[in-house]
């Protein structure tokens, strides 16, 4: 079983649309997928269309140790993809969280008690901040996927990301690998391909090969709570998310 | 004096970019204006060639009382708006502030201290969370812009957002008026008609006359460390905001 959290502090990278699609993708592959949906804007959730006020299993129970991710687990549109969607009261456990003793390790621990057997793959969609919520995805997580943009901000928030990360890995997970994933790419953009090529120079060991191009039927896919596999198979958008499965799944940790 | 934040839970959907363009326009029309960086990222201070790993004096300063508004100010490259900065101290701010009593009017008390008579307007440019920092700057502000581009997961948020806002502004800041801005409105894409429609119908009397189209210089500005309308003065995302700073100036509220 791989577990891969999914988060940059930079607002807008496409963290939950490459949750979304990658689980997809991964499950068109024969692989069992779960998804955990960790944002308090539940996004992931909404995207499987679930309604994060009504919803009475959510993660935060899991987390306040009230239930297990097994029975907070449901199906999704998707076969052979399940969720463990967010709530409304997500946004509260931020801060309640924070300061009990080992709160970073809580959502560990219960991947830990799921056992090894059921999914192939675990995907994390994070908030965009550093709280306690990203902080129990960095540590559940044995891989970090952090989308990116090519633009001015988000290349200068992406390297002082990757040093926080760094510290986190040295205290409280040695084993997270983390990958550097373009995002939203646009040909027609001149800055994309300068800061492209920055990042090539700067990063190119963590960068990962597939790069996900700008493709509106990505934008348009959640409306129909489908991900873009299903609702356009052929799109550009499809089939560069499912060159990343195929590059993660040859890269098998 | 009027004092606006810039806020939504939603990352990406041009806070930082609406923040530095809106001051610069306003700036041109002869206001004095100040902007503040409460986003840990710091763009806002890096957009006008600031470094958050060196600043010396910064908002965080301001916030934990060591420092006042004035004396953390300092000039931007545009004539007629000054900045107090972010440090990368800030990051660790959210968490100390909390549950000290009073926490979320600090930077209110401080605003008030400033006096009416240095600037017309304060531009407060705020995280993509709903955290201490974000409270601080809807607490000190008599208006609230909410930035938010037409797709479905920023239009699933910002009901939800304001339901937020509204409950702050009852509890802690009853003259708050907020107002929400189309950005990032691409005419070629069929999603953004049919939201922007959806918007209208649901919000028509909090929605902006102004829309923000898609610009790229808008996204190469930031690079140059200027702000659109000197980097690209007849581009058409110069132009826009021009009109958005004209329209908040005949509704002097
Ligand atoms: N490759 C792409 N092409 C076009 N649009 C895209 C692409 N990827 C994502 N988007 C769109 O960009 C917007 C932002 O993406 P998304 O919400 O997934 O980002 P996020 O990082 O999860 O945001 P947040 O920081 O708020 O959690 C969404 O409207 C999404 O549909
Ligand atoms: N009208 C526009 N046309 C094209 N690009 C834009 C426009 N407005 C903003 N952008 C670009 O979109 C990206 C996101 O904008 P920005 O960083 O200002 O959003 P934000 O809401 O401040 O993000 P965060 O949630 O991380 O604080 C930036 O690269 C910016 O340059
Ligand atoms: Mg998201
Ligand atoms: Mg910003």
């Amino acid at each position: 079983m791989r577990t891969i959290a999914i988060s940059n502090q930079k607002g807008g990278v496409a963290k939950t649309t490459t949750c979304f699609s990658l689980g997809a993708c991964l499950a068109e592959m024969q692989q069992n997928v779960l998804l955990i949906d960790l944002d308090p804007q539940a996004h992931l959730t909404i995207s499987v269309g679930l309604n994060p006020e009504t919803i009475r299993r959510a993660v935060d129970d899991v987390l306040l140790g009230y239930t297990s991710l097994l029975s907070a687990s449901r199906e999704s549109p998707v076969q052979g993809m399940d969720i463990v969607p967010a709530s409304r009261m997500l946004a509260v456990l931020d801060k309640v969280l924070y300061g009990r003793p080992g709160y970073q390790f809580h959502l560990r621990k219960e991947l830990e008690a799921l056992g090894e057997g059921l999914y192939n793959f675990i995907l994390i969609d994070c908030p965009p901040s550093l709280g306690t919520l990203t902080l129990n995805g960095l540590v559940a997580a044995d891989m970090l996927i952090i989308p990116v943009q090519c633009d001015y901000y988000a290349a200068q928030s992406l390297y002082r990301f990757i040093k926080l990360v760094r510290q986190i890995r040295e205290k409280m997970n040695p084993r997270l690998v983390y990958r550097v994933l373009v995002t939203m790419y646009d040909r027609r953009n001149k800055i994309c391909k300068v800061i492209h090529e920055q990042m090539q120079r700067g990063l190119n060991n963590v960068l990962l090969n597939t790069i996900i191009e700008v493709d509106t039927k990505l934008r348009e896919s959640p409306a129909f709570s489908q991900p873009v596999t299903l609702y356009a198979p052929n799109t550009r958008g499809s089939r560069q998310y499912r060159a990343l499965a195929r590059e993660l799944m040859d890269n098998a940790g």
